[in-house]
């Protein structure tokens, strides 16, 4: 696991 | 280590141009599967895929995941004077030297190769875990012709101006874009296409249900990835980010996420 997170979190940061 | 090849650098030329004018830096991270390349803007608003499969390639060497962040502004212009028809090939040494080499080759005879070397740098956000949500997660798919989609995208650009925002509305048989500018609104509005008329370049929808959705046309106007494929597929739904898939081969693709903005 090299990802950082979600695609759904990055754009909920928004 | 990592050693991959390319025999026509066209494709990754073109990526790499086509992303590069829309976001400074790039995440590549290689599996065993293949290569794939992230891109976000910095307002959180869209986010860019690139997937090259590992059968893409002439050669895919990858025993171990690797993630590289690299300046792909600078990419873009390094990569200008390169010819579309060298050998392409990356390369990342096992003792993980922070650098990665893009060695382009011209095919005649080898008489003359460009080392390009570039370091790594830290990217914060990325890379992300993107699902594939299944088709029926999304209230429309709209699929129709790069070649139509990229004058659409350019009407309503100079209509407006950088900031400009475009509505994207699907009913049961046609898609509307409008954009509104200083002066104005201006609508396009396309039917659904007949598939035996034009039987290579439909226009075709499938909706669930209603929808309109607005954007940055800004990031929507790729016109650079609109060269690389025939068709764009657009998938909309106002719980999930909008996808513009971009189908370069079988084997790969540059998808646009695109968060949609409240009116």
């Amino acid at each position: 696991g090299t990802k950082q997170g979600s695609i759904m979190s990055f754009f909920k940061k928004a | 280590m990592l050693e991959l090849r390319l025999v026509q650098a066209t494709l990754f030329k073109n990526v790499v141009e086509a992303l590069g004018d829309l976001f400074s830096t790039a995440h590549f991270n290689s599996s065993r599967t293949g290569l794939e390349l992230q891109a976000k803007d910095n307002s959180r608003v869209t986010l860019i895929m690139l997937l090259l499969r590992a059968e893409a390639f002439d050669h895919y060497l990858c025993d171990r995941g690797l993630s590289m962040g690299l300046n792909l502004a600078g990419m873009a212009k390094a990569f200008c004077c390169t010819n579309n028809d060298d050998i392409i090939t990356i390369k990342a040494e096992e003792d993980w030297s922070d650098t990665v080499t893009f060695t382009f080759e011209s095919p005649e005879d080898g008489d003359e190769i460009s080392y390009f070397h570039f370091d790594f740098m830290v990217i914060n956000g990325v890379p992300l875990e993107i699902p594939e949500y299944p088709e029926s997660e999304y209230q429309a798919i709209v699929r129709m012709p790069s070649a139509k989609f990229m004058p659409i995208c350019n009407k309503l650009s100079s209509f407006g101006d950088r900031d400009t925002v475009v509505i994207i509305s699907v009913d049961k048989e046609s898609v509307d874009f409008l954009s509104r500018g200083k002066t104005g609104t201006l609508t396009i509005f396309c039917r659904e296409t007949q598939t035996v008329d034009k039987p290579k370049e439909p226009t075709l929808i499938e909706m669930k249900e209603k929808v309109s959705l607005m954007f940055d046309l800004r990031y929507m106007n790729s016109s650079k990835a609109s060269t690389l494929s025939d068709q764009v597929t657009i998938s909309l739904s106002s719980k999930l980010p909008a996808v513009f898939e971009y189908k370069i081969t079988e084997m790969s693709c540059i998808r646009y996420y695109m968060l949609p903005r409240n009116e």
